[in-house]
């Protein structure tokens, strides 16, 4: 189970732009 | 072509748009001890961008909880504080009814980005972190 902390990150970093 | 240190000073949009100005903004923000407002943005952004089809309930449910706990429930913190009483008091009403919808965060987005493109943004360009890269 993620921690909520763990959730965050990942839904921060999905919005985060690929790197060109 | 354009360098893309140039591109950042068109919009925050074309800032936040870049891996390397996103970076490049938030060691700004942090030493003004503002990060959170980028964290959040992009939060609001990655929350909207969940498929109701294909993430668990329990999931968007856990993670609308988790930003709320953490950049609106505290009132005292710098996202909370730029975030119109209104809107806190509708995304408390959405998490408490667990009524999850995919554009709960977009009015506190917004006002988090006005913000920003008013005050820190135009403050970022004038700043040292960005003259100095540049």
């Amino acid at each position: 189970i993620d921690s909520e902390d763990d959730l965050l990150q990942e839904c921060i970093s999905s919005a985060m732009p690929k790197k060109k | 072509p354009t360098p893309p240190y140039l591109k950042w000073a068109e919009s925050l949009h074309s800032l936040l748009d870049d891996q390397d100005g996103i970076n490049l903004f938030r060691t700004f923000l942090q030493q003004e001890n503002c990060g959170d407002l980028l964290d959040f943005w992009f939060a609001c952004s990655g929350f909207r961008k969940l498929e109701p089809s294909d993430s668990k309930v329990e999931k968007r449910l856990k993670l609308a909880k988790a930003i709320y706990k953490k950049y609106i429930l505290d009132n005292n913190g710098i996202v909370s504080r730029q975030i119109k009483p209104a809107t806190k008091s509708f995304i408390k009403d959405c998490v408490l009814r667990q009524q999850i919808e995919p554009d709960m965060f977009d009015q506190a987005q917004m006002e988090i980005q006005s913000m920003m493109e008013d005050n820190t943004y135009p403050v970022f360009l004038k700043s040292d972190t960005y003259l100095e890269y540049t």
